[in-house]
């Protein structure tokens, strides 16, 4: 069977309740950009981070993992890239 | 104005609007069977307006002449570069066409004499960039849930890889946007969200496998082509619920939209142009009634999608009388029929969930052998919240262990016998993973009752040799069925069925739910006086017509339907059962009539076939009438029989006289002395000669004139003088080798008229090359085996 190796991406999903003020405020307290609310889907923000490799097979590691400690901050997801195909 | 019948037909000036045959089918110029009714629906007034579409793909070309009236910036994003510009990336392979193609078909503008017509050309079109970067579940749920009070309908022509091994589907942040969208998009009646069904033709891939099509809160469009035949690329699948044209093989037309830079294109589209030209079909009836629910919607298309001429051997007619195959859903969608269910609809009842959790005990799957699960479900009779009767969407949830993943088939059951395929096998498919909680969906079971035995097959084949060590286990299933707990269908809703193909699914009509006191806006038919709800049948005075539907309801138009006549100022009354257009309603008070039917012109009666006396006229609408003289004609005066007492003569028919007479349209007068036989006065208007006399060219001579022979075998008992072969100038019989003469510049030769640039013996002064035979015979050059040719075919080898 072909190995698929998931692709981790430099960008996040994150819940946090308190609004967007309280979001960017975390996002910086560790190192992130918070590029805002992802959609229509409230407490949902999507952040970045710089200085993670763009693409990398494992997920990452650092300080700046400790966002998901926040109270605030109630879910935390690194993204992955997922192949889509036009039809 | 709604001219019924087709006979006036719609004309943009669109350079591709002639090619365009996906769309005006019926106006009988393209030799196609059946369209989706789309003019039918722009003839009713709807093209769009004020409905707000956008394309989750790889970007829009806002600048095409094409989409720049109607494009929405509001229904718009760059979710790739997080800007609001959605303009896709140029490349050398123009790798990022997609988006556009699929906007053309939905809203590209009519009559800008650029390139083609969109379904819903007057409709707002936005696109999302989201296919041009990494796809993650983030990016799928931002495009998903972009501006979801703004934006009316998602349209997305992409999905998990259709390589026949891939089983995915929207994670959580995507499912959320759908449920967010459902449950608040559109001010709460629900985002519209349309899939195109999977793209598997190459890998055999089957579209349960895909996690978006497969949904319920999406509509999940299949294709079919011109022909009416499953196209190469096509996934069946129990999920998909309707279906539009698309390409199809090299022979089959193809479909028509805009494309990248500011072009125009009707290369191959696969399934993806079957999602946006839905959207488009979606968009109209939309317009006809914006209150509609996004399960309205997917009511409408299941009640109004015909199988028409769609090739399938699976089509089987549910519990529910609806007609429903794998590969199509129920059907070719029907853009006017949709809008006329919209424009009467009421809202269908509030969606009940029962979850019937199967027992938990797993069952092995042996290799070469089938599991069966039987289920009693009760619909949740006991939980008056969730107590579902009459089903909609059905969901298997599902987990398997199994050593190879793609030699599993599953099937399910429905109480009322409706076995529906959830899994085929898929040759590519060795995964060792199973399905972990994986929900397969099917529609088929629509508007039947939940309640009974439910029945899930699983079947396992094995492709290859495979460890009987480890064979796969059923863990556990659980079915989720979806409906309603009263008949979701008013009797509104039951009319117009005349040119419905399937019989009506009510099965209680009795059993409405109320209406209350209604405060929100009239439909447009209706007048001043006020109405009672958003449908036309819900006006308490109209502002036209009105007309009766079988439950006796009075439903306002614009103009009596097809089928009706104007009584009165407002009255609409049925024509002749026969009758398109009627000015009363006997039998013979028709106008026109409808498809099969053709008018009597002289009696006004819709007819099957045209009696004696009458012939279809070239448009095969109308029996006209022959000339008095013929019994039989294909026109006018072409007579193919004649009435009794008269003859054919050609294709006229005319007076039997006595022999030797012909009739001068009073009376029968004696023939020329030498015609036999005549059909008018004088010697040229023989039929047959006296004895003694040879018919030439409709006249009789004594002897045959100079360039004719005559012909002794006899012609109805009679010699003739027939013309000679055109090579010659005189000859005594027919053919080119029997001249007796040849015309100018030519020589007899043995009966055959040969060009006169042939010497003869070398000698004879010919009347062109005559001293260059001479020239030959003097030097011996017939000698010379080259020079032979020269002097034809007269020389001899000793000059």
């Amino acid at each position: 069977p072909a190995c698929r190796t998931r692709m981790y991406t430099n960008h996040w999903a994150v819940r946090i309740t308190g609004g967007h003020q309280e979001a960017s405020r975390i996002a910086s307290k560790y190192g992130y950009v918070n590029i805002g609310q992802i959609g229509a889907l409230k407490d949902y923000y999507h952040f970045y981070h710089s200085k993670t490799i763009k693409r990398s097979v494992l997920s990452s590691r650092g300080t700046h993992s400790f966002i998901s400690m926040e109270p605030k901050v109630e879910w935390i997801q690194q993204q992955v890239v997922k192949r889509r195909i036009k039809r | 104005d709604y001219k019924p019948g087709g006979t006036q037909s719609t004309y943009f000036n669109d350079p591709k609007w002639p090619s365009m045959w996906y769309m005006h089918c019926s106006d009988n110029t393209h030799h196609c069977q059946s369209d989706m009714n789309i003019v039918g629906a722009w003839k009713r007034g709807y093209t769009g307006k004020n409905v707000v579409i956008t394309i989750l793909d790889d970007g829009i070309e806002r600048t095409h002449p094409d989409l720049m009236q109607n494009y929405d910036s509001n229904a718009s994003y760059d979710v790739n570069s997080n800007d609001i510009d959605p303009m896709p990336r140029y490349d050398a392979s123009n790798e990022n066409k997609h988006g556009t193609r699929c906007a053309g078909e939905v809203a590209a503008i009519a009559n800008n004499s650029h390139c083609t017509v969109g379904i819903a050309f007057n409709a707002k079109i936005g696109g999302v960039r989201m296919l041009d970067g990494d796809v993650t579940d983030m990016v799928e749920a931002k495009s998903l849930s972009l501006n979801p009070q703004h934006i009316h309908i998602y349209s997305a022509s992409w999905g998990p890889d259709d390589d026949g091994k891939t089983v995915d589907g929207p994670a959580s942040l995507a499912r959320q946007a759908f449920e967010n969208g459902i449950r608040t998009g559109r001010n709460k009646l629900g985002s519209i969200f349309v899939w195109a069904s999977g793209n598997g033709g190459r890998s055999k891939d089957h579209c349960s496998c895909d996690g978006y099509t497969n949904s319920i809160y999406t509509i999940s469009i299949s294709s079919t082509a011109e022909s009416g035949k499953k196209p190469w690329y096509l996934e069946e699948c129990a999920s998909t619920l309707a279906t539009t044209y698309s390409s199809g093989e090299s022979y089959d037309k193809k479909i028509i939209t805009t494309d990248l830079r500011q072009r125009c294109t009707d290369s191959h589209t696969g399934t993806s142009a079957s999602a946006p030209m839905a959207a488009g079909i979606i968009a109209l009836a939309l317009e006809a009634n914006p209150f509609l629910t996004w399960r309205d919607v997917q009511h409408i298309i299941v009640r109004t999608s015909r199988a028409g001429h769609l090739n399938s051997n699976d089509w089987k007619t549910n519990a529910a009388g609806y007609k429903v195959s794998h590969l199509y859903g129920f059907g070719l969608m029907d853009a006017e029929a949709m809008v006329m269910e919209a424009e009467k609809w009421t809202t269908v009842p509030q969606q009940h969930v029962c979850v019937e959790s199967t027992d938990h005990q797993a069952k092995t799957i042996r290799p070469d052998s089938q599991v069966h699960s039987v289920y009693k479900a009760t619909g949740c009779s006991d939980n008056s919240n969730h107590h579902v009767i009459y089903l909609e969407h059905v969901v298997v949830r599902i987990t398997i262990t199994h050593p190879r993943r793609g030699d599993l088939a599953i099937f399910l059951t429905s109480p009322s016998g409706t076995k529906s395929q959830l899994l085929a096998n898929r040759l590519f498919d060795h995964s060792t993973e199973g399905f972990k909680n994986w929900e397969f969906m099917t529609t088929h079971c629509w508007g039947e009752k939940a309640a009974g035995d439910w029945k899930l097959e699983i079947h396992d084949t094995p492709s290859q040799l495979r460890s009987f060590k480890s064979p796969g286990k059923l863990k556990e299933w659980s079915l989720v069925l979806y409906g309603t707990s009263i008949q979701p269908y008013s009797p509104r809703n039951d009319f117009p069925k005349v040119e419905r193909v399937r019989s009506s699914p009510v099965e209680d009509p009795t059993e409405d739910y109320g209406t209350d006191d209604y405060a929100g806006p009239c439909n447009a038919e209706c007048s001043k006086v006020g109405c009672d709800g958003p449908g036309p049948d819900h006006c308490t005075d109209c502002l036209h017509y009105y007309y009766k539907s079988k439950n006796n309801t009075r439903i306002c138009v614009p103009n009596c339907p097809p089928g009706h006549y104007n009584v009165d100022k407002k009255r609409c009354k049925k024509c002749s059962p026969n009758c398109e257009t009627c000015v009363g309603s006997h039998s013979d008070q028709c106008l026109s009539c409808k498809s099969g039917f053709y008018l009597n012109e002289e009696s006004n009666v819709c007819i099957t076939s045209c009696p004696d006396g009458f012939y279809l006229d070239k448009n095969k609408i109308v029996c006209r009438k022959c000339s008095e003289n013929c019994k039989t004609c294909t026109e006018s005066q072409s007579c193919t029989e004649c009435r009794h007492g008269l003859s054919l003569y050609g294709s006229r028919c005319a007076v039997r006289c006595e022999e030797g007479k012909y009739h001068n349209g009073r009376e029968c007068e004696p023939c020329h002395r030498s015609c036999a036989t005549c059909a008018g006065s004088g010697a040229d208007a023989c039929i047959n000669c006296t004895e003694g006399y040879f018919l030439e060219d409709g006249r009789c001579v004594q002897s045959c004139s100079g360039g004719y022979y005559l012909d002794h075998s006899l012609e109805n008992g009679y010699k003739t003088c027939k013309r000679c072969d055109a090579s010659c100038l005189e000859c005594s019989g027919q053919g080119d080798k029997n001249c007796t003469s040849c015309p100018n510049g030519y020589i007899l030769d043995t009966g055959v008229c040969v060009i006169g640039t042939v010497c003869k013996d070398a000698t004879e002064e010919s009347w062109a090359e005559g001293g260059f035979c001479m020239l030959v015979k003097k030097n011996n050059l017939c000698q010379r085996k080259v020079l032979q040719q020269l002097c034809c075919r007269t020389c001899t080898h000793k000059g």
